[in-house]
């Protein structure tokens, strides 16, 4: 399964 | 005012093709320290991070802060009318909405200029936390370009292991399976063709070709490329511009379902 980028790093 | 001047157009040629299959638009965010961009691809899977530092350009000027949208296929029809070899200064007023990219022959015989029209991009910028990776490899990025080619023909994914003996990259599927291992080279006539592995533990992490493939769309940005990872967080494929930057692309790992 492929897990999004923004799952990793926080929103600034 | 904004005033970026390069030697050689061909420089900025080649970032634009390093990013332009993932990215259809993103902004240029430029202050005095030089030029950044941040943007994740359409599906959210990877990101694009660019820096540009102002000491890296023959001329550099940024009065104020200044956030530039840019359609890329529009940036990439300007930047097909340039020589190589040309010199190459982009230029907006404070506030603009547009940009001037200009060209000019070496011998200033030729110069030609195009307008470009800024877009309000409402991109949402990502902190990215320092990582201590377990693996840091280093290699000829020409051969990681051809490992991602010919490993794409197998599977759409690929899984990367790497040891201190060496790293190794395989896809499994339809056809069967491949494996290609690089093994830490001992001593190299040239510092580029070197393979070096820097490890803290081993890690085994599984990527999407595609993906990485797009990645290697820098290849001509630099001789080596840097992969550094750890378990569970997003691979960085990172390539050196060289005297000007670099540009780091950020690729989630695959999981079980």
């Amino acid at each position: 399964m492929q897990r999004g980028i923004d799952s990793f790093f926080k929103r600034i | 005012m904004f005033e970026a001047r390069l030697g050689q157009a061909t420089i900025l040629k080649k970032i634009l093709d390093a990013i332009k299959d993932l990215l259809n638009e993103a902004t240029f965010d430029c202050s005095d320290s030089g030029i950044q961009l941040q943007a994740m691809d359409n599906s959210h899977v990877s990101l694009v991070s660019l820096t540009l530092r102002s000491d890296g350009f023959d001329k550099f000027r940024c009065d104020r802060n200044l956030s530039m949208g840019m359609n890329l296929g529009s940036m990439a029809k300007i930047l097909k009318c340039a020589n190589n070899e040309d010199n190459v200064t982009m230029k907006a007023q404070d506030n603009a909405d547009t940009v001037t990219i200009m060209f000019e022959s070496a011998n200033q015989e030729k110069v030609s200029d195009y307008e470009m029209k800024l877009m309000n991009l409402d991109q949402e910028h990502l902190g990215i936390p320092e990582t201590d990776f377990s693996c840091v490899v280093r290699m000829p990025a020409m051969e990681f370009a051809r490992i991602c080619r010919d490993l794409a023909q197998f599977s759409e994914s690929v899984v990367i292991c790497c040891t201190k003996e060496g790293v190794k990259f395989s896809a499994s599927g339809d056809v069967g399976t491949a494996n290609i291992k690089l093994a830490q080279t001992g001593s190299v006539d040239k510092e580029e063709e070197a393979v070096i592995i820097e490890m803290q533990e081993p890690v085994t992490l599984t990527f999407a070709c595609r993906y990485l493939n797009a990645f290697t769309k820098a290849t001509p940005l630099s001789t080596q490329v840097q992969l550094s990872m750890c378990a569970d967080v997003p691979l960085v494929v990172e390539y050196a511009i060289k005297d000007l930057g670099h540009i780091r692309y950020y690729l989630a790992p695959k999981i079980e379902d």
